[in-house]
């Protein structure tokens, strides 16, 4: 089984600011 | 003949002012240094010619500067008139900075040198050193020959493959004659005896060899018009006595008649320009290899550029020396717990419950999380 990729959309960083990667 | 067509200089020459017999204004009548080394040789009538010296002091050198440095096999100076009663011949490595003797001729090797005559049953010593010979004789024509060879200095035996002592001995870069003494005069300080006197000569051969260390088996002009050797086996400089930049693998060495000891490019799998020589990496080789190669490029790192730098792993399919050899992790900035991948096959590590080369797919029974800390969850 073959899993979708992470999608970066649907995490929430409201949390993890500092931990945020540039686009 | 490495003197041949070079300049010389004297420090004293007939002519200024001009007298009857002498006058550097005319050609007819000049007697120049240049002379000594044209290509006339002892065919030629015309002979150098030192001023009138009335007094002591009654020295007069003669100096050529070879361009380079020669390995010397002999030296001769042939006189028009009666050869000196003492003559100093002088080298010099360093193009004329500094000098050293090489031998002395005289009748008065004690007063004009402070040396003993040369022992007819050889060398003292173990290795070169300057000697005093005999002064030239004057021959039937009126004139004379100074003639040196370097083994006359030289122990026998001495190899100039395996001996540095012998190797230093015959090279020279310049060669000075001192004529200290003129014949007939005796004891120069007893002010009665001196008569005006000049010394003379024809022909000034250095016989020797460029020297190429054994790298080269020519020399040339160059573009400013200098002698140089034609530079093989990685080597490079007037006298190819050191190693070109990127041959560094080890250390230069002059070469033999046996071996060529060329110097040998560093190996950098075509990822580095520059390499330097580390001799304690050499020694732990067993004298093998000792270069160490600068700046990788293409993201490799490493002694020889052999492996890839962190942040980087080996693509299997590309040659090592590929400048794509070398792909870059590009983990996941949240599913892999860190940026540097496993060298060899590029496998990031992974959060718990996150798959993938790069860690960016959750692992099976698990799903995708809000949370960018734990990107995976279980499954419920």
């Amino acid at each position: 089984e073959v899993m979708p990729t992470l999608d970066m959309a649907l995490f929430d960083w409201t949390d993890y600011e500092d931990l945020k990667p540039e686009v | 003949n490495a003197a041949l067509g070079r300049e010389v200089l004297a420090s004293s020459t007939c002519g200024r002012p001009a007298t009857r017999a002498c006058d550097a204004s005319d050609p007819r009548r000049a007697h120049p240094a240049a002379l000594l080394t044209s290509a006339g040789g002892p065919a030629s009538p015309l002979c150098w010619r030192s001023d009138l010296l009335p007094r002591a002091p009654l020295n007069v050198t003669l100096t050529v500067s070879l361009g380079k440095a020669f390995e010397l096999v002999f030296v001769s100076l042939r006189f028009c008139s009666a050869p000196p009663a003492s003559v100093a011949l002088l080298k010099s490595q360093d193009h004329g900075r500094s000098w050293t003797p090489l031998a002395f001729f005289s009748s008065y090797c004690g007063l004009d040198y402070g040396r003993l005559p040369a022992p007819v049953d050889g060398l003292a010593g173990p290795g070169p050193e300057a000697l005093c010979f005999p002064a030239p004789q004057a021959q039937p024509d009126g004139g004379g020959l100074l003639a040196f060879s370097v083994q006359d200095g030289s122990p026998p035996g001495l190899d100039l493959d395996s001996s540095p002592v012998l190797q230093d001995w015959v090279t020279a870069t310049d060669i000075r004659i001192v004529l200290t003494r003129p014949a007939m005069l005796g004891d120069t300080r007893d002010a009665e005896a001196m008569v005006p006197y000049s010394y003379s000569a024809m022909e000034l051969q250095v016989g020797g060899r460029c020297k190429c260390n054994g790298h080269a088996s020519r020399c040339l002009l160059d573009t400013q018009g200098q002698l140089i050797c034609d530079c093989r086996h990685g080597t490079e400089g007037p006298d190819c006595g050191r190693c070109k930049p990127f041959y560094c693998d080890r250390p230069w060495q002059r070469a033999t008649a046996r071996e060529a000891h060329t110097c040998l490019a560093c190996s950098c799998n075509s990822h580095a320009r520059r390499c330097r020589f580390n001799m304690e990496l050499y020694r732990l080789s067993g004298r093998r290899s000792g270069g160490v190669c600068l700046n990788c490029r293409h993201n490799t790192a490493g002694r020889h550029c052999h492996y890839c730098r962190e942040g980087f792993y080996r693509d299997p399919g590309r040659a090592l020396s590929d400048r794509h050899a070398c792909r870059a992790c590009d983990c996941h900035p949240v599913g892999a717990a860190g940026k540097t991948c496993n060298q060899t096959t590029g496998q990031c590590p992974c959060k718990d419950g996150v798959t993938g080369l790069t860690c960016n797919r959750c692992a099976s029974g698990f799903q995708q999380s809000r949370s960018p800390v734990a990107p995976c969850v279980k499954t419920p």
